[in-house]
């Protein structure tokens, strides 16, 4: 998985 | 989205919802970590800050404003109108324990080393353990109201439903966040305990009382 994800979870 | 994360979520929401009404109907915080709840709204500010950077979509925005707002809302209950009711003395938990150690770790283990991301990992890290000093709370007066329970089974569910959710997006979405996953895993195994506790007692309509 790439660095810093879109946090896309709460 | 999927089923596990939305009732995830909706478990968060009905866990914050009966906190707030415990603490308005009974017009008292009695039994509640002020500790916690201190660090739950650390825990969604330094968490959502991304609000303002990045657009994900309205029930991501809606939630994460509902989350913050409630966060302090449980706050000002506690410590400005309701303060004369909040039980100091059996919220003993020390907080620097739990932020140092977890402030250190989020800078030693992230997804990138930059101030939006090493916040995001804090908060992650310290949701994971934020709910200590209510659940040492419980242990010290040996007894939980029922409603503070059913608060507290809700918020526990919450992060298991997850769990089935980061499975789920594992095998369908190819999404894996190590962090999200094994803080999640940690914070889940906290509650295990109190889950025994709370399906062998107050689902016999018991109330949550530990054992001697």
């Amino acid at each position: 998985a790439e660095a810093a994800e879109n946090h896309d979870e709460l | 989205m999927n089923v596990f994360r939305l009732t995830g979520d909706i478990a968060h929401l009905l866990a914050i919802i009966l906190l707030l009404m415990k603490i308005w109907k009974t017009r008292s915080c009695a039994g509640v970590s002020g500790k916690s709840q201190m660090m739950f709204a650390l825990v969604f500010t330094t968490r959502y800050l991304d609000l303002i950077t990045n657009f994900i979509s309205l029930y991501n925005t809606t939630m994460k404003m509902i989350f913050i707002a409630s966060s302090y809302g449980t706050l000002y209950l506690m410590f400005l109108k309701f303060r004369a009711t909040y039980d100091s003395n059996h919220d003993t938990f020390r907080m620097e324990f739990l932020v140092v150690p977890v402030a250190g770790l989020s800078f030693l283990v992230n997804h990138d080393f930059s101030p939006l991301e090493i916040l995001w990992t804090f908060s992650i890290y310290l949701e994971s353990v934020a709910i200590l000093p209510q659940l040492f709370m419980i242990s010290k007066t040996g007894e939980a109201e029922t409603i503070t329970s059913h608060y507290l089974f809700a918020l526990g569910s919450y992060r298991a439903l997850y769990i089935l959710n980061w499975v789920y997006r594992f095998y369908f979405e190819g999404f894996f966040d190590l962090i999200a996953v094994v803080a999640g895993c940690v914070q889940t195994v906290l509650y295990c305990d109190f889950f025994y506790l709370y399906i062998t007692k107050v689902w016999k309509g018991k109330k949550l009382t530990l054992p001697a």
